[in-house]
């Protein structure tokens, strides 16, 4: 057994949420923010067995999408747009983020 | 040092927390989402010494409680009642699902 | 590769967060809760390099402020003021609370 920690944008999560209930992969989801543009992004907890990894990592890249998002100016989100410094400033946010951590035990009561 | 990764129903989470205060184990909270049924559950952190950890598996064992819930429909949530389709389709959710990990280095500061 | 989870107070977050930033490390944020005090706090998952695993921790160490908080009564926190019997209890909570967690694989898509 494997937990996966997946990090992706919103507007991929429910496409990624949908691909896996027909795969029968179970999943937990937690509403997260970027560290850097302080924006809301979601992050997947998926426990699955080993043999199934390297699909669930093929079915996070493949729902996944690179995008260019604005930096929030360090004053406030909704100063962004009227903001005449040198923002807005574009950063590209990658499609996902996937770390594969190790499980010691694994208990469904 | 193991961390606890357990993802239990909402209606136990305040039985088990109060359980975790009585037995001076600690804990930190984060509310989640089922990635089927799309409701909110809780999920607990519990980083507990190598010692500890059977008995904290059945302190959450004795807390969680297999329920029916209902399945929501792929429109909305408050659709679910009024859906002339198939719905609502019943799924059995357990007590708890629970992780242990391994953790390589564990700092209070 | 590393994954860090760190739970902090919510005051000492956004410094901790800046100074990420400024020395280029990524992380992602949640709002989480402790379980004793049951008052929100903040946990940063933050997915690093072995080579900079004491760096982090050291940037956590100086971010993060021990404090005085109250207990919340078993009733509810407004109650906490007016409450005339052994409360408002007063506890101590530290700076943070660090996990150093192995990681199989790390990915970006
Ligand atoms: N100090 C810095 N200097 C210059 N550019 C920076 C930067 N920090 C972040 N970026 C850029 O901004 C994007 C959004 O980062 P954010 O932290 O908001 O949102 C991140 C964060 O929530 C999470 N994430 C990425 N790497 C992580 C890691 N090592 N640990 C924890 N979370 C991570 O995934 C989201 C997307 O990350 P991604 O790398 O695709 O995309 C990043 C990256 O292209
Ligand atoms: N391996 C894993 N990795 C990460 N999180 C996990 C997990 N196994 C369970 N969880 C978490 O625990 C909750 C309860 O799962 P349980 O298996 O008891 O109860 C499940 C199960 O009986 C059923 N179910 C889930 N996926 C299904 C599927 N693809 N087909 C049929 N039934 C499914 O629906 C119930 C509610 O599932 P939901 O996803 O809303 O909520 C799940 C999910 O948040
Ligand atoms: N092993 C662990 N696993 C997972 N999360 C952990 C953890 N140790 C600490 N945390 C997280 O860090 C927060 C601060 O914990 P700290 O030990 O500094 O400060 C604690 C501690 O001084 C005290 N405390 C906690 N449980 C206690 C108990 N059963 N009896 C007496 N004092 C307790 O109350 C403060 C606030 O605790 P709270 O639970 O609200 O919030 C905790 C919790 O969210």
């Amino acid at each position: 057994m494997k937990l996966l920690i997946a990090i992706v944008q919103d507007k991929d999560a429910n496409r990624l949420s949908n691909e896996f209930i027909d795969k029968n992969i179970r999943a937990t989801r937690l509403s997260t923010t970027g560290g850097f543009l302080k924006s809301g992004n979601t992050t997947f907890m998926i426990g699955v067995e080993e043999d199934r990894v390297d699909e669930v990592l093929e079915m996070i890249k493949a729902a996944s999408h690179t995008r260019q998002q604005f930096m929030t100016p360090p004053v406030n989100l909704d100063a962004q747009l009227d903001n005449t410094s040198s923002y807005p400033v574009e950063v590209q946010v990658g499609g996902a983020t996937v770390f594969v951590m190790p499980v010691d035990q694994f208990h469904q009561f």
